[in-house]
């Protein structure tokens, strides 16, 4: 099984 | 004022289609340099960021910097009502809450304009840092779409291995698996049908196919999709948008769990 990461948590917000 | 027109109007109703089943709504950031939008899809699994800079409009004039916010699918129904053929000018005033689209023939002599309701959106904008990926695969646009088609047949998810020789695209699920190699092929005559790999580390990630179908909607803006890929990092599928500007979009990579 593999997981599906937020794209939030690889660049930070401005 | 905000004001831009655009002669080749068919752009942009590919760029609404090219967004509108990945976004709901986004915000347009309007200033001297151009039209842009960044926004997550709604499970904020992947990134659209968008840009259509001031040039390859005729007029274009934004008097102060603006954040037009909008219902992508009205905006989208609305451009199905302008022609190909049409040019496309978007204008907003400085205190106003709506947004005029005004589609008029080559000859001039039919003239629509349509008016909008703007959104407020609340926008978190990402800071996207400048990478050097591992490897960087461009290849013909069509070719991508058909691989991610093909290989939702399979399964849910790809694969992609980035090799100096070529990249692989494989997917597995209930009936069996499935692989697509790609050579890389610099030498066709046509430019536009090449597969070409900048390799500075071989690198191999899984992708939710969903998204990437999402992705290559985006197909009609270009003969050439960019795919930019490291280990561990998100994917980037970029687009041209003629001359003018591109489409971005980004997805994490799925992980063992």
């Amino acid at each position: 099984m593999s997981a599906q990461k937020s794209i939030s948590s690889f660049f930070q917000p401005l | 004022m905000f004001e831009a027109r655009l002669a080749q109007g068919t752009l942009l109703k590919k760029v609404l289609e090219a967004i509108k089943d990945l976004l709901n709504e986004a915000t347009w950031d309007c200033n001297e340099n151009g039209m842009s939008l960044q926004a997550m899809d709604s499970s904020h699994v992947s990134l659209v960021s968008l840009t259509l800079n001031a040039e390859g409009f005729e007029p274009y004039r934004c008097d102060r910097n603006c954040s037009l916010g909008i219902n992508l699918a009205s905006m989208s129904k609305i451009f199905k009502c302008a022609s190909n053929e049409d040019s496309i000018t978007i204008k907003a005033g400085d205190e106003g809450d709506t947004i005029t689209y005004v589609f008029e023939s080559p000859n001039g002599d039919k003239v629509s304009d349509y008016e909008m309701k703007l959104m407020d959106i609340e926008t978190d904008h990402l800071g996207i840092p400048d990478t050097t990926y591992s490897c960087v695969v461009k290849l013909p646009a069509a070719e991508f779409q058909r691989i991610c088609r093909d290989l939702s047949q399979i399964g849910e998810s790809v694969t992609i291995c980035c090799t100096k020789d070529g990249v692989r695209f494989s997917a597995s699920g209930d009936l069996g698996s499935g692989n697509i190699k790609l050579a890389q092929n610099a030498n066709v005559d046509k430019e536009d049908e090449a597969v070409t790999i900048e390799m500075q580390e071989a690198c191999t990630l899984t992708f939710a196919l969903r998204y990437l179908n999402f992705f290559c909607k985006a197909t009609p803006l270009s003969p050439q999709v960019t795919l930019s890929m490291s280990n561990e990092v998100p994917l980037v599928v970029e687009y041209k948008i003629g001359e003018m500007g591109h489409v971005r979009y980004y997805l994490a990579p799925k992980i063992e769990d």
